[in-house]
């Protein structure tokens, strides 16, 4: 299952 | 970390340290938008929730402090500095900028990625950030001639999402998986309220003029 990407950008 | 992003962030970051010097050097806030700024400060205040909660990197949550206490603190200066509040011209300032706040928010109940708390408020901060620049173009607009540093402010906070959306490029060509199709519209409609303010300022560059935007 894909995990939610986390938020790297500003 | 691609040099467009590392770009863009250093971009935005000119354009709030441009925004900080002018104010805290000649003490005046004269062609600025207050409104512009307190949007500023709502959009880093909805996306950086997740601050404290997850850790990327240093540099990720060095950048988020400094854009959190630079947008907070220009508000303040504004608002509350016994002499830069003077040079506000709050008569010129009358973007009624809350009109923007209420439909992003909707959208952003509307269309995001996840319907949480914390998903729905970054999702607000990305649409409110895409309209936030309007207050201080209109301003730009009615006060017609620009001084230097505010010039360089509204390109440089332009410049830094045109970079970004060349980061999002990289990343959808070098990634798999890499599809943010919100983040990525709300980037380009960013981008292009600020076109024709780019073009008036690179023929006031070419031609070495005084920066004027026509009624």
């Amino acid at each position: 299952y894909q995990t939610q990407p986390v938020k790297d950008e500003l | 970390m691609n040099i467009f992003r590392l770009a863009g962030d250093m971009t935005h970051l000119a354009s709030v340290l441009v925004l900080l010097l002018k104010i805290h050097t000649i003490k005046s806030c004269a062609g600025i938008s207050l409104k512009t700024q307190e949007l500023y400060a709502l959009v880093f205040a909805t996306r950086y929730l997740d601050l404290f909660t997850d850790y990327i990197s240093l540099y990720n949550t060095l950048m988020k402090l400094i854009f959190l206490v630079s947008s907070f603190s220009i508000v303040w200066y504004i608002r509350h500095h016994k002499i830069v509040r003077r040079s506000y011209d709050k008569d010129q300032d009358t973007f009624r900028h809350y009109f923007l706040v209420l439909p992003c928010f909707l959208l952003a109940l509307v269309i995001n990625e996840k319907f949480t708390v914390k998903e729905i408020m970054w999702t607000f901060s990305l649409y409110l950030e895409a309209v936030a620049i309007l207050p201080q173009l209109v301003l730009l607009q009615r006060t017609r001639n620009i001084d230097n540093l505010t010039g360089q402010y509204v390109f440089l906070l332009g410049a830094y999402r045109s970079l970004y959306i060349l980061n999002w490029i990289y990343r959808y060509f070098t990634e798999p998986h890499y599809v943010h199709w919100i983040t990525w519209i709300s980037g380009l409609v960013q981008t292009l309220l600020y076109a024709d303010f780019f073009y008036y300022y690179f023929q006031s560059w070419k031609n070495n003029v005084k920066l004027e935007l026509p009624a």
